[in-house]
């Protein structure tokens, strides 16, 4: 249980920061 | 049922009941330990004393008797220092938003809010291709009006030429002279008429 | 506001007071009572050295998980975060447990600056394509204009190519 929290956690701390990467070079590339 | 203080983990990278739990196992090992060398140290000092009557036995019932005691107040203790730690150190304040959360309070953006944003976006840029083909559009169409002006005066010219060409040659003004032509030929037709009505 | 170093400082160091306290000099000869009227001073020294021993061990153990987790450092920077965001009374914000629902407000700034950057563009193109337009307009009454001086010459000479066909046919005679 434990690990899984910390699991989410990390991914919440994590992923926006990863996915918003892809999404800011997808919207640059779209507007080139 | 458990507070799983995921919004902890999330800032401190672990939960902090595990933290506790680690402290505690901790503690609780260093109790033990150090119970455990009191009782090498004291059976040690008993073999010096000569006629002891104390048996190891007798001796590991004192030590059995002291940490069920200790035991029994560390954890009431720690139990009170762990509630401590949770409220008051390890523990985001629910008033509290973390730094890489701070979005969520500048852009509190449902999901149908955002698939209109996405929505008008995708307006945005069908009408940006658009402009852009009506730019194409008008700049070819500009591009056209060039050439065909070009040809329009490059006729204009060359009628031009033709007039001058006209004027070069004493005959300022085409239509004037065509019409003072046809005057003098038929001036030249009266002559030559009253000519031959003469010679006969 | 006390720090959260130094409150867990104080927490511990309460715990061990309090411990300690608990397993009194006089619980601990209770307990160890035939050796202690054998040797009270020994008994004395070691029970100064397990209360020592156990202090050292507690606090040692205290500064390995400060250090292994950075903890005086995170702890300090949570102090400042909580400082800073003291003023906000009501609940903040917290993860909805639906990644994509929060994932919006992270997306949404830049979706925002994307669409005004786009409305801009839009703004700038359409101006310029009004412009355009006007011009387009304008060379196509200049071209209209044009092709009615070409049409007033060219009928102008063909109204000329006829008379000159007329006196062609007199000279003929």
């Amino acid at each position: 249980f434990d690990e899984i929290i910390v699991d989410i956690a990390t991914k919440r701390k994590q992923y926006p920061r990863k996915i918003l990467e892809c999404v800011i070079k997808t919207l640059k590339a779209q507007h080139e | 049922s458990v507070d799983p203080m995921t919004y902890e983990a999330q800032f401190f990278g672990f939960t902090p009941q595990t933290c506790m739990f680690r402290i505690y196992i901790a503690f609780q090992d260093y109790l033990f330990e150090v119970m455990q060398a009191v009782e090498q140290v004291i059976l040690k000092k008993m073999e010096g004393i000569p006629g002891c009557d104390i048996t190891p036995v007798q001796i590991r019932k004192c030590t059995e008797k002291f940490l069920c005691f200790m035991k029994g107040h560390f954890d009431n203790l720690f139990g009170k220092m762990e509630q401590l730690f949770l409220q008051m150190i390890l523990r985001i304040p629910p008033n509290i938003l973390l730094p890489e959360d701070k979005c969520q309070e500048m852009y509190p953006y449902s999901e149908e809010e955002f698939q209109l944003l996405q929505k008008e976006i995708k307006e945005l840029q069908e009408k940006c291709k658009v402009e852009m083909y009506t730019k194409q559009a008008l700049l070819a169409e500009l591009e056209e009006q060039k050439i065909v002006e070009d040809k329009l005066k490059q006729t204009l010219t060359l009628f031009d030429e033709l007039e001058n060409v006209g004027r070069d040659h004493g005959t300022s003004d085409f239509r004037e002279s065509l019409v003072s032509v046809v005057q003098n030929s038929r001036k030249l037709q009266d002559i030559r008429d009253n000519v031959e009505k003469e010679s006969k | 506001a006390v720090s959260r170093v130094k409150l867990l400082d104080t927490m511990v160091d309460t715990f061990l007071q309090k411990l300690i306290a608990a397993g009194s000099y006089q619980r601990f000869t209770d307990c160890y009572k035939h050796f202690h009227q054998l040797q009270p001073e020994m008994t004395q020294r070691i029970y100064d050295k397990f209360v020592t021993q156990l202090q050292a061990s507690i606090r040692e153990e205290i500064s390995e998980i400060k250090e292994e987790g950075n903890l005086e450092t995170v702890l300090m920077s949570l102090d400042k975060i909580v400082e800073d965001g003291k003023k906000r009374k009501e609940p903040a914000w917290r993860p909805s447990g639906t990644p994509e629902k929060d994932l919006c407000s992270v997306l949404a700034p830049y979706f925002l600056q994307q669409r005004d950057t786009l409305r801009r563009h839009v703004q700038k193109q359409e101006a310029k394509n009004q412009e355009l337009a006007e011009a387009v307009l304008a060379g196509r009454r200049q071209v209209e204009e044009l092709q009615r001086q070409v049409q007033a010459r060219q009928q102008a000479w063909q109204a000329l190519h006829r008379e000159r066909r007329e006196l062609a046919a007199v000279l003929k005679e």
